[in-house]
């Protein structure tokens, strides 16, 4: 299962750490400061002191056992700049870092950043969207409260047809599609029924979704 | 045309600010500090400095005149607090506030936000969904064989239900949802009927569509 690792937990950190452990993959959560390891301690289950500007730091809190690792320092762009210099030193596939501006996010991309966000920027273009939107799609994607998702199909549903398993209107799911080996069946029938390898897609609220998940997934 | 008013041009607001005037709409850009005003002057159409706090000066803007007010002061809470009140007096419909932490959110809707943001939190969720979820849309989207189609709905189709109208089976084309007066019914059961006015989204092969547009629209 992929690792993540977030370096800085304030309000984004803290937030990207949380969500992703509730999305059940786990998160090695690191920041420097002792007062913001005692705040968010009982929120997160891995809370690791350390200063990112310290390699060997970094290497002993375990960073490199990560996947991705999501650089949210934020004030400090020397320490911002130089957490994801020496992450990407280290080996990490995929680094995505949080910019200030403009200018501190070219810098990011220089140096070696996978994805560089402005959270305060796009979470404002997104808002513009909802406020503006009359598309249900954006409003999925960029709502948290609904989901798209994919699993591979739960063994009692094996060889039962979407009509019989009736999920709409037993778990309110809707499923837009099936990946069957290399080939995705988009809309499917009805009639439709699962067979084992199979991998469908569904929408639905993010509560429901998670209510399904636990009696299947 | 739906009229926007934007308090505060840090990031988040004059990220809104632009991405609403990108789309369209009118934007009215308020901020109190001269400086801001200068640098944001190119990227604005129509931009007034003024004290958010001064009940007399945002009249004097012409807030009234607009539809929803989004109040992006950062950092001083009270001017956050105290403008979001004096915008909601002044009779403004749908007023968003940015809320710096929990305290301050729980403030602003006691006294008549009608939506609270939390940036920096709300941005975390997304990356962290983005960062850990795969997506059927991306495909449907980017292939030219599937599509993503909203249409009114037939007129055929009004009091039926979705059950009745069996429309996976009969046109290949899966509901996700429905547009009824400002809300989005996402994953509707099967027993929803469809109202005169609903606008509905659904996605099938481009030949489907093709099919069942010139059917019905
Ligand atoms: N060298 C470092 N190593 C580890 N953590 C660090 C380092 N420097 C700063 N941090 C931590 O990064 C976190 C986020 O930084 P800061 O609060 O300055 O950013 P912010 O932009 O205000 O955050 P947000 O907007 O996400 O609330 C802080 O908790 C801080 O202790
Ligand atoms: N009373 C006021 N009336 C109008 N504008 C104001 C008032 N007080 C503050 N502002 C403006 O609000 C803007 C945003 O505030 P500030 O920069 O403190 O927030 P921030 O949280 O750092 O912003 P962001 O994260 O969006 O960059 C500033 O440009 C500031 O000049």
């Amino acid at each position: 299962k992929k690792t993540f690792g977030v370096i800085g937990l304030g309000r984004f950190g803290l937030s990207v750490a949380t969500n992703i452990e509730k999305r059940g993959f786990p998160v090695l959560a690191i920041d420097s400061d002792k007062e913001i390891i005692e705040r968010v301690k009982d929120k997160l289950l891995h809370v690791i002191q350390a200063d990112a500007t310290d390699e060997l730091a970094l290497d002993e809190a375990g960073i490199k056992n990560c996947d991705t690792v999501i650089i949210a320092i934020g004030d400090n762009k020397e320490h911002n700049i130089l957490a994801t210099m020496l992450v990407k030193n280290l080996g990490i596939r995929y680094v995505v870092a949080k910019a200030v501006d403009e200018l501190h996010g070219k810098i990011l991309e220089k140096i070696g950043a996978d994805l560089v966000v402005y959270p305060e920027k796009e979470r404002g273009e997104t808002l513009a969207i909802q406020l503006t939107s009359t598309s249900l799609i954006d409003f999925i994607e960029i709502s948290p409260e609904y989901n798209l998702e994919e699993a591979k199909v739960p063994r009692e549903f094996i060889g039962k047809s979407l009509r019989d398993l009736d999920l709409s209107n037993k778990y309110k799911i809707i499923v837009l599609g099936i990946k069957r080996d290399e080939d995705f069946i988009v809309a499917p029938s009805s009639e439709e029924s699962f067979r084992p390898e199979d991998v469908f897609v569904f929408i639905g609220r993010t509560k429901d979704i998670a209510k399904f998940s636990e009696k299947f997934i």
